[in-house]
């Protein structure tokens, strides 16, 4: 947003991903792929309308409502998620996503607290989801248990999944699931050590 | 891989990213996204050429020597993702990233193995990755840790690296740096729940 509003200032009224690329530390890849996740809004050859974009981001954030997440699996990768998110929101003024409740089946970990949110057994999740508004939930269970927790989340309302755990789900049309990989992006960058190795 | 095998079968020529979608329970624009990081494969309209298509992923799957990967930080986030590549390379016979050494600056934890991985200390860092040929590091250390450890892998020859860390790294030109941030998806999710919320 920064960015932009430098750029409107200055007087450009177009901006190829290429340059917003070079203002990011983002490749133009990377800026293509974040900027269409919010809609359509470069035109091939000559880039985003620098006054339209800006206009577009800050109507996107602008609905500065909070978005109350939730975490299912209190694991390594759940609790490292939880740390950061938490930290991220401190640094964004205008974040719109709370991590609110995380979840989890281990007795041991139940009460657990990271800064402003809980860790409460798996088995109250229907109930937490809807006392506590819980819009998004990361799932970050083992893959044999991820179906389940999600089709206690699609019950419950949640219209939208962020998925970890390496297990295909089935969730109805109008949810919205994205799938993490993080071997995607290893495998990617092997592709660029391709030429290197002739040993 | 598979799908493409099937679909060249049955005679398609083209293929466009919601057919390839459908066939991997990605979205269109995932399907776009992930191709794209190996080269403009796909023209607009028409969608994919089947056969060129399976012939590049050939190619560059057929690279089937294997990349090895070390991982710097055997935190939570750390030790999830090596438990998790490890997995899933077990999963994928052609695997090609193989997670082969961890590193910390924490005595607790030198020596712990998690299958063929082992974490050393990481002021060996630099001799482990000659000795055991890593061309790519993932960076899951604190962020004020970040830079000093990408420093030290571009000086050992190492020409991608996947960072977690929220610190902006900077490396020569001819390193590829990709930096992963989990709340990005976060994001583009809340953009979905948007129209939701009427609370
Ligand atoms: N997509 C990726 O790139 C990626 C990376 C790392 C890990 N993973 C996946 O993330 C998941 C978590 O990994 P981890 O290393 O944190 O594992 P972990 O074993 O450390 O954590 C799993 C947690 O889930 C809890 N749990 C188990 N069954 C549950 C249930 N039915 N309901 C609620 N909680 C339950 C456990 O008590 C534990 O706390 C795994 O599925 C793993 O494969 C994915
Ligand atoms: N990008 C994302 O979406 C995302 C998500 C979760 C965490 N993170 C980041 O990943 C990093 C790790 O998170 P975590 O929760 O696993 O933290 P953690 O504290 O559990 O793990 C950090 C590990 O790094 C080690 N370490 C510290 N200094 C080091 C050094 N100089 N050299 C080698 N090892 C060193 C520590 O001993 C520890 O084992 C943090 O920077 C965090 O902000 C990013």
């Amino acid at each position: 947003m920064r960015i932009l509003e430098d750029l409107d200032q200055k007087g450009w009224t177009h901006v190829s991903s290429q340059d917003l690329g070079e203002r990011t530390g983002l490749t133009p890849a990377q800026v293509r792929k974040d900027l269409t996740v919010f809609g359509e809004f470069g035109k091939q050859g000559i880039g985003y309308e620098v006054r339209f974009l800006k206009q577009q981001l800050e109507e996107i954030l602008r609905l500065n409502r909070v978005v109350n997440v939730g975490l299912a699996g209190a694991g390594s990768l759940g609790m490292a998620l939880a740390r950061y998110n938490i930290e991220r929101a401190k640094q964004q003024r205008t974040s719109q996503l709370r991590l609110i409740a995380l979840f989890d089946s281990d007795p041991h970990k139940i009460g657990l607290r990271i800064d402003g949110a809980q860790v409460y057994p798996v088995n109250s999740m229907q109930e937490k989801i809807t006392e506590l508004g819980i819009q998004i939930m990361i799932i970050a269970v083992p893959a044999h248990a991820a179906q389940e927790v999600a089709s206690i989340c699609v019950k419950s309302g949640i219209k939208a999944l962020l998925n970890f755990a390496p297990a295909r789900l089935q969730v109805p049309p109008d949810v919205r699931l994205h799938n993490a990989d993080l071997t995607l992006e290893l495998q990617s960058l092997a592709f660029y050590t391709r030429g290197l190795s002739k040993q």
